[in-house]
């Protein structure tokens, strides 16, 4: 997908 | 995901379930900060922009969902309840809140990870959370003695953060080149705001008695 690996957390 | 960050997620919840639970069942927000609950609004409506583009567990879309739907719904409650606005304590909730979110959107226009639209967005909620508590604590402060639940509200929400910065390190132990710099250290000022209030509430722990903050 399109995000960068940080958008994994809230 | 890892202990430490669902242990932070769990926490995170617990503190937005404890401030749902005193406005539900007191009928009342006295030393609640509407401005902080705003500015928590805010941070995960800037920080979920990638809700409906990315979808990347359905435990992160919920919880996503709850945290903006309980934010907006306590915003809500404090402004337009008939019941719960009466004991909104509107002249003591007086910080200029607007200088933190000109401030923290200029920080992220400046230090982000790539200038986009999402990731200027996403830093901004990340700086923005850093120093949402401060009309909290300053309520706090000027309203004297703080009810259980209100400094339970705010000691999960406290402890959230710091759960989160042993979750760095362990991915930063475990994951070959992670590096998070704006998160951590965001994170750390987060954490370092709450360090008097965490004193206090300790103290207050200890000695079983009231929590109350220096004025």
């Amino acid at each position: 997908s399109s995000i960068s690996d940080h958008h994994d957390e809230l | 995901m890892n202990i430490f960050r669902l242990a932070g997620d769990m926490t995170h919840l617990i503190s937005v379930l404890v401030l749902l639970l005193k406005i539900y069942a007191t009928k009342s927000c006295s030393g609640i900060s509407l401005k902080t609950q705003e500015l928590y609004a805010m941070v995960f409506l800037a920080r979920y922009l990638d809700l409906f583009s990315d979808f990347i567990s359905l435990y992160n879309t919920v919880m996503k969902l709850v945290f903006i739907g309980s934010s907006l719904a306590i915003v809500w409650c404090m402004r337009y309840h008939r019941v719960v606005r009466r004991s909104y304590d509107r002249e003591l909730d007086t910080f200029r809140y607007w200088i933190l979110v000109g401030a923290c959107f200029t920080l992220a226009l400046v230090l982000h990870e790539k200038f986009s639209f999402q990731e200027v967005f996403w830093a901004f909620s990340i700086y923005l959370e850093a120093v949402a508590i401060l009309p909290q604590l300053v309520l706090l402060q000027r309203s004297g003695n703080v009810d259980n639940l209100t400094g339970q509200y705010v000691f999960f929400l406290g402890a959230y953060r710091a759960f989160y910065i042993l979750n760095w390190i362990y991915r930063y132990l475990t994951e070959p080149r992670f590096t998070r710099w704006i998160s951590c250290v965001s994170g750390l000022v987060q954490t370092a705001l709450y360090a008097d209030f965490f004193y206090y509430y300790f103290i207050s722990w200890k000695n079983n008695a009231k929590l109350q903050l220096p004025a």
